[in-house]
Formats: C-alpha cells, sequence, structure tokens
C-alpha cells in the first residue's frame, strides 16, 4: 500500500485509433 | 402492477423518434426520450448504448435522426449525460462511424458530417470534457477531419 492517494476514474475503454 | 403508462422505456421512445416511417422530425418523442434518459438511474448509460445502435445503422434517415436526438439531448441534458457522451466507450461508436478502418467506407456522407460537426461543437460547448478533445484530436490527426 504506497501511500498514494488513487482518483480511480469510473471504468472506461482506450481511445480507438 | 403495470409500469404507468407514461413509464414508455428508453428503447420504445428512441424507435418512435427515428422511425424511418416517420414523414418527419418527431420532436415530441425526442424530448421525452431526452427527459426520460435525465431521470432514469441508468438512463444516460442506456441512451448512450441505444443511440450509438442507431447512428450506425446504414438507414441514412435513421442515422440522422439519432443524430438529432443526441444534439438535442446534449443540449437539453445535465452532466451525467455529458459524462457518458464524453467517455470513449461512446465515442469509439462515433469514430467507427467515420473512420475507414471501420463502417466509414459504407456511413452515408451525411451522417459522417454530422459526427464530426456534433463532436467538433462540443470541443467548442464542453471543454471540460477531455476525452472528446482527444477523440477530435486523433481524427484531425488521421485526416479524417480536414483542416
Amino acid at each position: 500500500h504506497n501511500g498514494k492517494i488513487e482518483f480511480h476514474d469510473d471504468s472506461d475503454e482506450d481511445l480507438l485509433e | 402492477m403495470a409500469a404507468p403508462p407514461d413509464a414508455e422505456s428508453l428503447e420504445s421512445r428512441i424507435n418512435r423518434a427515428t422511425n424511418p416511417l416517420n414523414r418527419d422530425t418527431d420532436w415530441s418523442s425526442i424530448h421525452a426520450f431526452c427527459d426520460q434518459l435525465n431521470n432514469d438511474l441508468e438512463g444516460p448509460q442506456l441512451a448512450t448504448r441505444l443511440l450509438a445502435h442507431k447512428i450506425q445503422s446504414p438507414q441514412e434517415w435513421e442515422a440522422m435522426q439519432a443524430l438529432l436526438v443526441l444534439e438535442t439531448c446534449m443540449k437539453n441534458c445535465g452532466k451525467r449525460f455529458h459524462s457518458e457522451v464524453g467517455k470513449f466507450r461512446f465515442l469509439n461508436e462515433l469514430i467507427k462511424v467515420v473512420s475507414p478502418k471501420y463502417l466509414g467506407s459504407r456511413s452515408p456522407e451525411p451522417v459522417k458530417k454530422k459526427v464530426l460537426e456534433l463532436i467538433y461543437s462540443w470541443t467548442l460547448g464542453l471543454p471540460e470534457e477531455a476525452k472528446i478533445s482527444d477523440a477530435y484530436q486523433m481524427l484531425k490527426k488521421q485526416g479524417i477531419i480536414k483542416q
């Protein structure tokens, strides 16, 4: 547990290239 | 207990709003769809899935009406819908319509033009939705959006 607060945006996909 | 008559589903409203048999734009169904997605708990998520499917229809009129619903709801709905449209999960469906690697070669020209106009308008109207700008920049880089 690195103690860093991670902001977890709700799930999404990657941008299509 | 049957659902109250006005609790028509989002799906039936979008079907009515984009019915190829409509002779002209069915604004009451369009606004009913926008109002309903705003009120339903999962409304924005379901609405974007329904819209993506309609926008990818090979029937130009149906796709154009779905784009008009999308444009109207983006103007009338709140943050919940904006952030759902501003996810790559939905933006990718629009990219498939305009990208020759996916559906671009068979999408009707007016549909592709309208998709690009909407994405551009959102980069101006919704600068806080960073993923919309990312998608726009990617389309420009690929030459799908001309300078």
